[in-house]
């Protein structure tokens, strides 16, 4: 069923989140992995980065870190 | 810490700056002092002395032409293709040394910068941000300056990690004055780890070492490790004791002569108070360890080789206290690091180890490491 707005604005802050901050793709740039295996990666990424739990999932913890005032240049230094 | 691909840094110690206005830079405070532009100045050059002072770097600013290091202000899009968001969210951000943008340090116009603990203080983010300039990249530390995350403290702002990184970039100063940097975010799985303070917090087990303090909840495998300040930044970076009285939902929190309540992540009102006002007598100068005991409705406080029994509902100290640790607690030794009560068993936390205690038998049923609740 669609997400409701909630989750929408959860999945949209981590989605510009990770692109911005964990080199995640956009659109058709992710070379030969689904959409969503990359995007679980990338949180799972972000997850182990800041020694949260790894499990690839958008949790509360996930997306209060990612609402935090920070620094732009990604985490991701490459 | 972590350093950028290649490993970028200056060829050169001598380094040179400029600061560039680009926009009307200063936010008039409506709460707080006016960050005037020789604060702007102070902060700046405060943040490049934070490098130097453990490395040989030296900073040289200029007026004119074009710098190593030049640092704008600028809002939105400004010039960089990297915009910035407004108000809170990004902060500011630098690039890896280099030619042409290398080096180059923005701040984003749109946040309140200050000199003190409100809003965001620009000494501290400019500190960060000039580790980027020099070829520091984030660290994972949660303690150290290049954490990506803002956090306020008054402390000297490198950590042993922050220097760590950067001599192994430039090497030490070698005029280098004494400094005092933070430890490394403590490991949880070092087979000597002990504890400050353990208390349970609205179901999860807060767990207190140093600045920090880790959080874990029934369900999750591993603790989330944050600063103390991040969380609650009244309390002070270093927890003697903690208890949580469920009833009335607030944590007591004892560092030193003073004690905070919690409400969650509010700060009850007229806290901090001094522990004497518990019924202690004035020569007790700190708690070592605190435990309320849901069944009786007395919290016991530890305090060198004694305890005191503190009645929650009356508001008073038991009569016939203090009495000896060792006596009344046989087999866990004398003296006590922080303690827990679950489901009938004391817990009580000396040095690396853990005694699980049988408040009805009275005796110690098993030993085990103080941190083996993290499943290392």
């Amino acid at each position: 069923k669609p997400l409701s707005t909630g989750e929408k604005d959860k999945e949209v802050l981590a989605k510009k989140y990770l692109r911005r901050y964990y080199g995640m793709p956009a659109g058709l740039q992710r070379a030969g992995k689904s959409s969503d295996t990359m995007y679980e990666e990338k949180i799972g990424e972000m997850q182990k980065f800041f020694r949260l739990e790894v499990t690839g999932q958008l949790d509360d913890d996930t997306v209060e870190l990612m609402k935090m005032a920070r620094c732009g240049v990604p985490d991701v230094a490459e | 810490y972590n350093h950028f691909p290649r490993d970028l840094k200056w060829e050169t110690t001598n380094v040179t700056f400029r600061f560039v206005l680009k926009i009307k830079i200063i936010r008039i405070l409506n709460y707080t002092p006016d960050l005037k532009k020789m604060d702007v100045d102070r902060a700046l050059r405060n943040a490049f002395n934070v490098w130097s002072d453990v490395t040989p770097l030296r900073f040289k600013k200029l007026h004119e032409g074009n710098a190593d290091i030049m640092i704008s202000f600028g809002a939105k899009e400004h010039g960089d293709f990297n915009p910035f968001d407004g108000p809170e969210g990004l902060l500011a951000h630098a690039y890896p040394p280099g030619k042409g943008i290398g080096g180059d340090t923005h701040f984003d116009e749109d946040e309140t910068w200050t000199k003190d603990d409100h809003a965001f203080n620009l000494f501290l983010v400019a500190s960060h941000e000039f580790g980027h300039a020099l070829g520091m990249a984030h660290s994972s530390d949660p303690g150290s300056l290049m954490y990506p995350v803002y956090s306020y403290a008054k402390s000297y702002p490198l950590s042993e990690d922050d220097i760590k990184g950067i001599q192994s970039l430039y090497g030490p100063n070698p005029n280098q004055r004494k400094v005092n940097p933070k430890p490394d975010a403590p490991n949880k799985c070092d087979p000597e780890l002990d504890f400050d303070a353990v208390t349970e917090l609205r179901g999860e087990t807060i767990i207190f070492k140093d600045r920090f303090y880790w959080r874990l909840h029934p369900q999750m495998h591993e603790p989330e490790q944050t600063l103390i300040k991040s969380t609650w930044p009244e309390i002070p970076n270093k927890v003697d004791a903690a208890y949580e009285n469920p009833e009335k939902d607030v944590v007591m929190i004892f560092s030193g002569i003073k004690m905070w309540a919690l409400n969650g992540y509010n700060l009850v009102e007229g806290y901090p108070k001094y522990i004497h006002k518990l019924g202690l007598p004035k020569k007790i100068r700190k708690i070592d360890a605190a435990v309320h005991i849901r069944d009786t409705g007395k919290t016991l406080l530890f305090t060198d080789e004694e305890y005191w029994s503190y009645d929650e509902q009356t508001g008073t100290m038991d009569s016939g206290f203090p009495q000896s640790i060792e006596k009344d607690f046989p087999g866990i030794g004398d003296e006590v690091d922080a303690a827990a009560y679950h489901y009938g068993y004391l817990y009580f936390y000396h040095d690396h180890l853990q005694f699980e205690y049988s408040y009805s038998s009275r005796k110690v049923i098993r030993i085990m490491r103080a941190n083996s609740i993290f499943n290392c």
